[in-house]
């Protein structure tokens, strides 16, 4: 695993994420809850908890977004680059957004939401792309069945670099 | 039968879209690096553990191709 240069990391435990806008390959509440599992693939191993907030500005902001976006980093239509996510930090820091233009899904094996979420997380927290193959945070996208998803080991160890672990 | 044959030198098409993927995911930070297009290819094959040629290869062709990440594989 790696950190993001200069290891930014949440000087809280308490997060808090808001869904600015959704994709329309999925219903909104599948997608509420295939970010709340991606979220949860962190909060289980840390004592990072999250909080989702409606009205105002939140840690994590989630978006679907096509092409240029207003972050300088556009995406590039279906394939290719499907998110990107800022380290932690103030304003745009920890911001999630993903392509609008990928066909999103939450129970089959095309781009699977809650695999690529979770990654994106992973850097909304202060990791790195990790060139462990197998990883989360490896940057190449690859199919797992979400139900059984468990964190590799790798990406374990980077987060509790960062957070510690989780108190029983 | 006749081999696939791959031109000797690269296109100016795969060249640009090569050197867009390096820029993108293996940019250079430093305007003294002066890094060939070849070793910035090697760095992105030792990343991915991929043979380390400095050539458009298939395997590396084929990763560049793959659904990604939008950041960078390297960051300084």
């Amino acid at each position: 695993y790696q950190t993001l240069p200069g290891t930014p990391k949440w000087k809280k435990t308490h997060l808090t994420y808001k869904i600015l806008s959704y994709t329309s390959d999925i219903p909104r509440k599948n997608v509420d809850d295939a970010i709340k599992r991606a979220l949860m693939v962190w909060s289980d191993v840390t004592p990072l908890q999250f909080r989702r907030v409606y009205g105002r500005q939140a840690d994590i902001e989630i978006r679907f977004a096509r092409r240029e976006h207003g972050d300088g980093a556009p995406f590039d239509g279906k394939g290719g680059t499907l998110a990107h996510a800022f380290g932690p930090g103030e304003g745009i820091g920890g911001d999630a957004h993903f392509d609008n233009d990928e066909k999103w899904s939450d129970v089959n094996k095309d781009v699977n939401l809650f695999l690529v979420a979770a990654h994106e997380f992973g850097h909304s927290l202060g990791l790195d792309h990790s060139n462990v193959r197998g990883a989360l945070m490896y940057p190449i996208y690859s199919y797992r069945n979400p139900e059984t998803f468990k964190l590799p080991a790798d990406d374990r160890q980077g987060i509790q670099k960062l957070y510690g672990k989780k108190s029983s | 039968f006749p081999a696939q044959l791959r031109p000797e030198s690269w296109s100016s098409i795969d060249l640009e879209k090569v050197k867009g993927y390096l820029d993108k995911f293996f940019p250079v930070f430093s305007k003294t690096q002066n890094l060939s297009i070849e070793e910035r290819i090697k760095e992105m094959q030792k990343f991915f553990h991929l043979t380390v040629t400095g050539k458009l290869d298939t395997e590396t062709e084929e990763i560049m191709k793959l659904p990604r990440c939008g950041m960078p594989d390297i960051s300084e």
